[in-house]
């Protein structure tokens, strides 16, 4: 699955 | 949040405080790499301008000032306060040679077609080669200062770090994505031979040098 907008990377 | 992904970010913190202190100690950037620098501050630029339009969590946009206010402080230190100390004849990559072709990259391999995701994505690629310059640098002067060493360490490990908080969280939340990490696998192959010296030598208590 691809988590777009989810950015809660740095 | 894994434990990967805070040694990881910490990690990032780190190569990023210890390059200021090294800097603002010693009075010099001398071996430090403007144009890295400067291409890291774009990063940062470009990746975290969703400081504007969505909130994550306060660590979350903590760090992310944190970084862009390091990372335009380093731009300060190395071409305004310390700039007769920089040396800028050992820092001649053409960085355009990254930019470009990231940019081009980031426009046909993207998730989707909006400005926001377009700089995202070219934070991601841009980032994977930003510190060509300074390996480059290194190479050329054949040494690097032992502070200037612990930098590149922390900073080649904090993306070595988000590789295995990719594979925990893919196996944990299935959670893929291509292009962050392909990129960060490019990132971190780029500084093996620098882990092996560093390893080597520095660990050693030697300073590094290229043979």
């Amino acid at each position: 699955t691809l988590v777009y907008p989810d950015k809660d990377e740095l | 949040m894994n434990i990967f992904r805070l040694c990881g970010d910490l990690s990032h913190l780190l190569a990023i405080l210890l390059l200021l202190f090294k800097i603002w100690k010693t009075r010099s950037c001398a071996g430090i790499s403007g144009k890295t620098q400067l291409l890291f501050t774009i990063v940062y630029t470009a990746r975290y301008l969703d400081l504007f339009t969505s909130f994550v969590s306060v660590y979350n946009s903590v760090m992310k000032i944190v970084f862009l206010t390091a990372s335009y402080g380093t731009l300060y230190l190395m071409f305004y306060k310390f700039k007769p100390t920089y040396d800028h004849n050992h820092d001649s990559f053409r960085i355009l040679y990254l930019i470009v072709p990231a940019l081009v990259l980031s426009f046909i391999i993207v998730h989707v077609y909006t400005v926001m995701e377009i700089l995202w994505t070219f934070s991601i690629y841009l980032e994977a080669v930003a510190i060509m310059p300074q390996l480059f640098m290194v190479s050329r002067t054949g040494e690097a200062e032992t502070i200037t060493s612990h930098y590149l360490f922390a900073l080649g490990s904090y993306r070595a770090l988000y590789i295995l908080n990719w594979i925990y969280r893919y196996y944990t939340e299935d959670f893929l994505d291509w292009i962050t990490i392909m990129a960060g696998i490019v990132q971190t192959i780029l500084y093996c031979d620098f882990f092996y010296l560093y390893i080597t030598k520095v660990l050693k208590g030697k300073r590094l040098s290229l043979p």
